[in-house]
């Protein structure tokens, strides 16, 4: 399993890269585990990677390939929200 | 493939270069081959779509003149807000189509060493430049493979000539520009992009009312965390803000926000925050854990027994009733079988030492006018100590150790927002349960 200090950096990952909602200032950095399985496991999907809500060694390997640096997941609410305004409007 | 939901509403772009890799990381690309490089990956994309790409030259002073896409090589912070992160990592973004200053610009990380068809340690400019112009005009990254759209760096695609798009990538481009025979982009809707089809509905699942118990007391443990109050019983807890709202009235799952416990807890004995380096302690049965926030710190759990903790008759002491740091000295106490023990827990640089301090344990009974078998303690609001047990909940002022009257209030009312049962006797000293009392109506 992954140590702390891993997970912490894995957290800022998943966060980046859009599989976590941004931190919620009421609830400071905390996530729930379900939470980040879950965003663990589409990263996973989306990486083509084996399915395990785990940072196993193959997700390590993935989180640390150089990459885009836009997001994956872009569809937080907060965009599609934005986007829908825009279309309304136009 | 995945769309941004944005494009150009024309197919005539301009594209301009405002700055070229550093010669010293990348010596291999002089600024000509660079224009040619990216003269390739835009032909990739109107290779398959009615689009044209036009570079704009630049002026008599050598400034790059304005386009739709402005590329350019930038290191660390370069005023976008997406700051680069130096060799590795990130390489490259670029912004999606639309009205703004920035849109469609296209920056690369000036610290990676840039190449053309390079080996290993080098970066294959042509390949991150297919992908990230995809962004420029429209495409958002895909986990289809093979795609120019997935967003990690595997490597050169190959020969720059003989480079072709994928499926998945041609039809993305394609239906938002149309093929480049002319037939209308889109197919018959060209503005809208397919969107996936919406998740099945969920109905909305109600907490399990066994566990909704909040206003009938009986706390596992209490704990003043970063001036929030948490109450821990069976495998759930409820959290109380610093302003003394309730973050929520039904209970979260301990599993699911303290991460490193072992499966299955559903009782914690005994809770405090570290006060010289804010860890968080953890006391289940005879083991215990410190948390670095909301995760288990590797190494943990270690027994109980180093804190060495034995009774009056020398027994060591296999669990923890209560814990907390008295506010009023900064030190550490811990509560098991009436008994007490103090500790000091100061920090030396980054190390925390733990003594535990001469002439204890001593009896409960010290702590006058609280129970002697408390469920948890805490300090709170000018450093005030909070007794619980069951329902109730006893305040020894800052310091104060003898206080005449200690008169029990309501966990439940006072702090868990339940409402106030009817008016009932004045609860006993629970010292003395058989001592009289009187009060002004009696």
């Amino acid at each position: 399993s992954a140590v702390p200090d891993q997970y912490s950096r894995a957290v800022d990952w998943l966060s980046r890269y859009g599989y976590l909602p941004p931190p919620d200032p009421r609830t400071s950095k905390l996530q729930t585990k379900e939470g980040i399985e879950k965003a663990i496991r589409v990263m996973q999907r989306f990486g083509g990677v084996q399915e395990t809500g785990l940072l196993d060694s193959e997700t390590l390997k993935l989180m640390s390939t150089p990459r885009c640096s836009l997001p994956d997941i872009d569809g937080s609410e907060d965009m599609l929200r934005k986007r829908r305004r825009r279309r309304k409007k136009r | 493939y995945a769309l941004s939901g944005l494009k150009w509403h024309k197919t005539d772009l301009t594209w301009s270069v405002h700055s070229y890799p550093s010669p010293s990381l990348s010596p291999g690309l002089p600024d000509n081959l660079v224009n040619s490089i990216l003269t390739h990956a835009f032909k990739a994309w109107s290779d398959v779509a009615p689009l044209s790409f036009h570079q704009l030259p630049s002026d008599s002073r050598g400034a790059a003149a304005e386009g739709d896409i402005r590329v350019s090589f930038s290191r660390l912070y370069h005023d976008d807000g997406y700051p680069f992160d130096g060799q590795g990592g990130t390489l490259a973004h670029a912004f999606y189509p639309g009205m703004q200053e920035v849109a469609g610009d296209t920056h690369f990380d000036d610290h990676e060493i840039w190449s053309y068809g390079g080996g290993s340690i080098n970066t294959d400019l042509f390949t991150v430049a297919v992908h990230e112009f995809g962004h420029a005009l429209g495409l958002s990254h895909s986990s289809s493979d093979p795609s120019i759209m997935r967003p990690y760096y595997q490597g050169p695609v190959g020969d720059i000539p003989n480079f072709r798009l994928a499926l998945d990538d041609r039809l993305a481009i394609q239906q938002l520009y149309g093929v480049k025979d002319g037939r209308p982009p889109g197919g018959d809707d060209p503005d809208l992009p397919r969107l996936p089809s919406p998740p099945p509905a969920r109905p909305t699942q109600l907490s399990d009312p066994s566990f909704d118990d909040r206003c009938q007391g009986g706390f596992d443990a209490v704990a003043n965390i970063r001036g929030e109050v948490f109450f821990f019983k069976g495998a759930y807890f409820w959290r109380i803000k610093q302003d003394g709202s309730l973050v929520s009235l039904n209970p979260a799952q301990i599993k699911n926000f303290w991460i490193g416990l072992p499966p299955g807890t559903n009782k914690i004995d005994a809770v405090y925050e570290r006060k010289s380096d804010n860890k968080i302690i953890f006391f289940i049965g005879s083991q215990y854990w410190v948390f670095k926030d909301t995760v288990a710190m590797s190494g943990y759990p270690r027994p109980l027994s180093e804190w060495g903790m034995r009774t009056k008759s020398g027994v060591l002491v296999d669990k923890v009733e209560a814990a907390f740091v008295w506010a009023h000295n900064g030190k550490t106490y811990l509560f098991s079988g009436g008994e007490f023990w103090r500790f000091d827990e100061s920090r030396e640089g980054e190390q925390v030492t733990r003594q535990r301090e001469e002439g204890y344990p001593r009896n409960t009974n010290l702590w006058a006018g609280v129970p002697s078998h408390i469920d948890d303690i805490i300090s709170w609001v000018e450093g005030d100590a909070y007794f619980f047990k069951d329902n109730l909940y006893w305040v020894l002022k800052n310091g104060g150790l003898h206080q005449d009257v200690v008169t029990p209030k309501s966990i439940a009312v006072d702090w868990l927002r339940c409402p106030a049962l009817p008016a009932s006797p004045t609860a006993a000293n629970p010292r003395n349960p058989k001592e009289c009392k009187c009060d002004l109506s009696g």
